[in-house]
């Protein structure tokens, strides 16, 4: 009901913050609701300032930043009511090298408790993983599991 | 880990039986484009009793079954067996090992099953319900979809926050 | 009029059925008035189908498959009336490495009569580039052009 | 090449000015996320007459003023400059060489040049209507836009094949 919302709420703005925080080296966020009198109703408004940058629309941030500051969301929507696994599909993709290192080690603080399967192009994400599954179509048009590549250690 | 084994059966690209064993907690799945990764997490969201066809990229639930090429005549049915371990008995259910199944035929029949016994997709969505599994929104976070929660209007993100409360 | 647009999208429809097959190595692709007896209000369908797979639905092909067909009709259109310069605002973040190959390889069919400007963090992009600007943000928040790498041959 | 440079002054990220010298066929634009690339494509969109705010991104069109940050006050106006190679003649016009300007104060007064002297943003709109230059889907394939195409509806595709009759 409203207070079981408002809780989650408040949390998912706060975790969002530590992420983003985290993801962007710095800045800030905010989660508000358009209309505080009805929580049950209400749209929700965002607000991400990367650092060194003034709060402005979020549709004026770059295709890269916006990538970042989504996987703050929902990371922050995770940590309030997670998942044991969670799949994601080259979320990467829009990423700079050094944006990709620190999605990865973000990684980290939830590899304990979930289990991520990560679909990607990205070498540096490759690395990450413990296991890597490569599919192929040499038969166009049948996909086949190809090679587990293990990696020691 | 959680997800221990997947078996895909003449569900979209997957024309032949395909065994996925899992045994880390960060798997990475990499091919060239167009090679069915993304249809390896379609085949997740499926067999965890997905409704919307639309979510899985097709026009009617029987685009899911493998449609056949050139050389292979197209599949009768989809299937897609999942394993899942359950010692710490996420699922409210004594096993340590939890098997779900659904398959669907051409002419439209469906059967989800439980531990190879035939179920309802309800009952699999009510096993599911507290697990943040049935929710495909957090445990899914799929190609060309994360822009969305940002480019979209106030009132339209607040599923994935009713979600989460 | 309807002659000269009927003309100009026949002509489109053949460079992208072109194209298409120099990206994919094959398949088939149409271009289709859902109306063909009122050409100038018509929808228009379009159908792709990679080599050896079937002609299905365009939802239903990958991330990849879909912005290689995307750049093959864009392109198809640019034959026909195509512009002294274009600027691609990283089209090839969703393609493959083989897939990024065969579309910098497309680009040598229109660089005689066309300037390109590639933004892209893909390094085979950047080795295909003549010259290449990079843009930084030592200052947050203010863009400086820091470099210039000239290519030699 | 048809660009030859580009200024760009107090134009979204580009609290300072900027002078880019095009010197060859395929020219690559690098950098971090969020460092401004995207905005040099946007400052070429602006200044060649660009009228949709939404295309740049903007929810006003005052937004495409550099905006300031913790250590440099908000610019009074954008300004971008082009230099053109017209030896060709694509543009109607007896130079070899032809600058188009276009700058926008804060209070919204905008001001078109053409080689210096004060014009009209239609008067740009008619030199470069033939050229392809003027219509900005052949010009420009922005991030993230390619897929729409192929995504929308039958009848939301005509405007590219539109422009190209
Ligand atoms: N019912 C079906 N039968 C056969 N093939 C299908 C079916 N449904 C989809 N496909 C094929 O699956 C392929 C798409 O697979 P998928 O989306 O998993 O690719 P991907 O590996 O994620 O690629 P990308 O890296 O480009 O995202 C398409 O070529 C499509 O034709
Ligand atoms: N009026 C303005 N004043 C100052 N900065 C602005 C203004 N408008 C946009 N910006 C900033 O420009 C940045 C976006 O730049 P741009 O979109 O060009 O990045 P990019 O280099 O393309 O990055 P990516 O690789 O992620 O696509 C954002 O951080 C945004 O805050
Ligand atoms: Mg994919
Ligand atoms: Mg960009």
């Amino acid at each position: 009901s409203e207070k079981i919302f408002m809780e989650s709420f408040i949390k998912i703005g706060e975790n969002f913050r530590i992420i983003f925080q985290k993801l962007f080296k710095g800045g800030d966020v905010s989660l508000k609701l358009t209309d505080e009198t009805k929580p049950l109703e209400s749209g929700i408004e965002i607000q991400a300032q990367p650092p060194g940058k003034r709060a402005r629309s979020l549709r004026l941030l770059s295709g890269g930043e916006k990538a970042l500051t989504a996987i703050a969301l929902m990371f922050g929507v995770y940590m309030v009511k997670s998942s044991p696994f969670c799949v994601l599909d080259e979320i990467d993709a829009p990423l700079d090298d050094q944006n990709v290192g620190r999605f990865l080690t973000l990684l980290d603080d939830f590899r304990e408790k979930t289990q991520f399967v990560l679909i990607t192009h990205n070498k540096k994400t490759m690395s990450k993983a413990d296991t890597l599954f490569g599919i192929t179509m040499d038969e166009p048009g049948i996909s086949r599991l190809l090679s587990v590549e293990l990696k020691a250690g | 880990m959680f997800i221990k084994e997947l078996e895909i059966t003449g569900f979209k690209s997957f024309g032949e039986k395909t065994h996925v064993v899992f045994n880390s907690n960060i798997t990475g799945v990499v091919g060239p484009n167009g090679c069915g990764k993304s249809n390896i997490l379609d085949a997740l969201k499926w067999v965890l009793g997905e409704k919307s066809v639309k979510s899985m990229r097709g026009d009617k639930m029987e685009d899911v079954i493998f449609s056949g090429t050139e050389n292979k005549k197209p599949a009768g049915f989809a299937e897609v067996d999942l394993i899942l371990d359950n010692r710490s008995k996420i699922i409210n259910l004594d096993y340590d090992e939890i098997k779900i199944s659904r398959k669907l035929f051409r002419d439209g029949q469906s059967i989800f099953s439980l531990n190879d016994n035939r179920t309802s997709r309800k009952e699999i969505e009510g096993l599911l319900m507290d697990t943040g599994l049935g929710k495909a929104s957090y445990s899914f976070m799929q190609q060309g979809q994360m822009d969305m929660i940002l480019s979209s209007k106030p009132e339209d993100r607040r599923h994935i926050f009713e979600e989460a409360a």
